[in-house]
């Protein structure tokens, strides 16, 4: 699964979420990606997410609401992100990772999984990781 | 306001010999969708330029380098969401198509609706002029050989993806 999420300077949120599924799925599976909500989630007055992981894990928990809506909260997207795939492994055994900002452009990449290559890009830097800690 | 971009390549178990490819291609996804808000494009102008260069790239499970399903077939899914409107497009389980993602535009951009499936997404690609591609054209020898390692009949597909590229 490949996802990215976006600021634009005119304050707008945008996410994109795009997949092959899952290895040897059943003919016409599909997962959480073109789910919204799921798959991924973007509003302008809360943040936008882009995830990756367990399907099936991610549709039981909606995660990329889930994400939002601790954000809604006052939760950073940083802690918000924990927070929910803490809670998706915890409730559905998922493991996954996520990509998010808020409307002033504050970004996290998190997971739970062993690794996910990630890149963030701004003020003419790029901060990019594969492993946990990087 | 501080324009960004954030890509992703997939969570999960990445053998050693792909990280840094992984990350390569990551990077260069993010540059570009980077270089799309300096130059003042739109937000979700900029995260469609991101997927679609990951789906191009081979390396990741989408578009070209999508994994398989049982029956060896590549169907992928796609959504994008416009946080200004909450406009949203998606398709699932499409085949043929090489960028699921900016179909999935369409779906938003030309559609009252917010997902179109299977053979319906087809013929909506087709009616939009957007080519279909052999199939054989999005998959790669890695996901033949990931596909064979896991193609036990009695394999639960769930149990299998654990711990793997999502």
């Amino acid at each position: 699964t490949v996802g990215a999420v976006a600021v634009d300077v005119q304050g707008n949120l945008a996410c994109a979420t795009s997949t092959g599924g899952m290895i040897n799925k059943m003919k016409g599976r599909v997962g959480d990606t073109p789910c919204v909500g799921c798959g991924a989630y973007a509003d302008n007055q809360i943040g936008a997410v882009a995830p990756t992981g367990h399907g099936e894990a991610i549709m039981r928990v909606v995660l990329s609401r889930h994400i939002l809506f601790h954000m809604e909260q006052g939760k950073s997207p940083e802690e918000a992100s924990d927070l929910s795939l803490d809670y998706m492994l915890k409730r559905v055994s998922g493991l996954g990772g996520v990509v998010v900002v808020d409307p002033k452009g504050t970004w996290a990449a998190r997971f739970s999984s062993q690794q996910m290559p990630w890149a963030a890009a701004q003020q003419e830097q790029l901060h990019y990781g594969v492993f946990h800690g990087e | 306001m501080l324009p960004v971009v954030v890509a992703h390549g997939g969570a999960g178990h990445i053998p050693k010999d792909r990280a840094e490819s992984a990350s390569a291609g990551v990077r260069e996804a993010t540059r570009k969708g980077y270089a799309i808000l300096k130059s003042g494009g739109s937000a979700v102008d900029a995260v469609i330029e991101a997927v679609t260069i990951l789906e191009n790239n081979p390396r990741f499970n989408a578009g070209r380098g999508s994994v398989l399903n049982v029956k060896g077939e590549v169907e992928m899914d796609a959504l994008v969401m416009d946080g200004r409107t909450l406009a949203c497009g998606a398709v699932a389980a499409v085949r043929r198509v090489a960028n699921p993602i900016q179909l999935a535009r369409l779906v938003m951009d030309k559609t009252s609706h917010v997902c179109l499936a299977a053979d319906g997404a087809s013929q909506f690609a087709s009616t939009m002029g957007i080519p279909e591609v052999a199939e054989e054209s999005l998959i790669t020898d890695y996901a033949i050989k990931r596909w064979k390692d896991n193609l036990p009949p009695d394999a639960d597909p769930v149990e299998a993806q654990m711990g793997k590229m999502g």
